[in-house]
């Protein structure tokens, strides 16, 4: 398994906070929940209308989906589980190199 | 190694190596491949110098790939990218007149360390690898870390986060000898690209600031004309126009950098996608980028040898 199954269970998440309160709200929660982002490059980022790509471990998934829930944030699951598609498209290769 | 390495999977660092070496060796007309210095950890910073010798002055273009270590579809583009101009010197009249009137400086894994480290530790490390003995975490942003409004607004301070400017600017070595060597060779550097991932977006300056920078014409027909081309492949949209309205303010990257610094044309492309893999861009996707981004990029290039000043 790549790297030692560290990410079985990650998500990445993606969120556009529609108002200012949100985009405050998730930058609070992404430094608790110590995110690692995809997009943007900062959580100083986040913003009303900024798309935001978060990759959150096991760990924090539940905490933060709770959080979305409660505070009516809408987001989608880019990837359900980060150790699963890492493991996928490092075996999604070209016909050629099967043969 | 042109047929017999695999430009369609991702390669660790020491292949990439062995790649340059052997180029190297077997190319000794159209490839020099030499080292600007070390990294962090001690690894060799190797550049290729690509295009037919000439005792003549010829203009260059520098290209750097792996600026963050987790976007390997953008060293991908720069193997891609010599394979395809050694490969079509010959028979492709566009590439044989790129590589007669240019050099192209070609840095295929600039962040050396953070890339190694992204193929055995932390498959997500963005960061280079250096240490302070002030802090516990590691590595610095190497697209803030340049001397252009160093540390301002879009980079952060605080070492733990993954756009951390560093301590000072240049505080990189990675930084310091492209630096360096943009410093020293500005004059006939015509263009600098640089390659990220994801967004699917080809960005001029600024990015520290909103302002439109005094050559806007040429740099804009060159992106409107790139991302066409790029398009006509297999009709992927990118997004373009200048990196603080287009994607977000970033102050101390490369591209502003290298644009205030006397390079008139500078561009950074974000490869794909734009989220539904992210930097998981799996390894099929490698062929269908590269080969549109080596459109744009060709595009790019003679819109600057023949409509630009």
């Amino acid at each position: 398994q790549l790297y030692s199954n560290r990410y079985a269970g990650d998500k990445v998440i993606r969120l556009i906070p529609n108002t200012e309160e949100e985009a405050n709200a998730l930058k609070k929660i992404y430094h608790q929940l110590k995110v690692d982002l995809w997009q943007p490059s900062s959580i100083s980022y986040v913003s009303k209308g900024a798309v935001t790509d978060v990759h959150i471990p096991q760990n924090g998934s539940q905490a933060l989906l709770a959080f979305l829930q409660e505070a009516n944030i809408q987001y989608k699951i880019l990837i359900e589980d980060l150790q699963y598609t890492l493991e996928k498209t490092s075996s999604l290769r070209p016909q050629r190199n099967r043969r | 190694y042109l047929s017999g390495y695999n430009y369609e999977v991702y390669h660790s660092l020491e292949e990439i190596q062995n790649w340059m070496y052997h180029l190297n060796k077997t190319h000794p007309g159209l490839i020099h491949v030499f080292s600007i210095g070390k990294s962090y950890e001690g690894r060799p910073l190797y550049v290729l110098k690509l295009g037919r010798k000439s005792r003549t002055y010829k203009r260059a273009v520098w290209i750097d790939c792996g600026i963050h270590a987790r976007e390997w579809i953008s060293p991908a583009f720069c193997q891609w990218f010599v394979k395809e101009a050694l490969l079509t010197y010959k028979s492709d009249p566009t590439m044989r007149k790129m590589l007669n009137h240019l050099y192209f400086y070609i840095m295929p894994v600039f962040n050396v360390d953070g890339y190694h480290f992204s193929w055995t530790s932390d498959r997500f490390w963005r960061k280079t690898r250096s240490r302070s003995s002030r802090f516990r975490c590691r590595g610095v942003d190497a697209n803030r870390n340049w001397k252009v409004n160093w540390c301002d607004e879009g980079a952060s301070m605080h070492p733990c986060d993954d756009a951390y400017c560093g301590p000072f600017p240049e505080s990189e070595p990675e930084v310091k000898a492209v630096a360096t060597f943009l410093r020293k060779h500005r004059k006939h550097i015509r263009a600098y690209l640089s390659f990220h991932a994801y967004a699917q977006m080809l960005l001029y300056p600024y990015s520290y600031k909103y302002a439109t920078i005094p050559n806007f014409s040429c740099v804009e027909s060159a992106a409107y004309k790139a991302v066409n081309a790029l398009r006509s492949v297999y009709g992927v949209q990118y997004r373009y126009g200048p990196a603080s309205s287009t994607l977000y303010v970033s102050s101390g990257s490369s591209m502003d950098w290298a644009y205030k610094n006397g390079i008139p044309y500078t561009f950074a492309f974000e490869l794909r996608d734009t989220g539904h893999f992210g930097f998981l861009l799996p390894e099929m996707l490698i062929k269908p980028t590269c080969t549109e981004t080596m459109l744009a990029v060709k595009n790019i290039t003679m819109h600057l040898l023949k409509k630009c000043p």
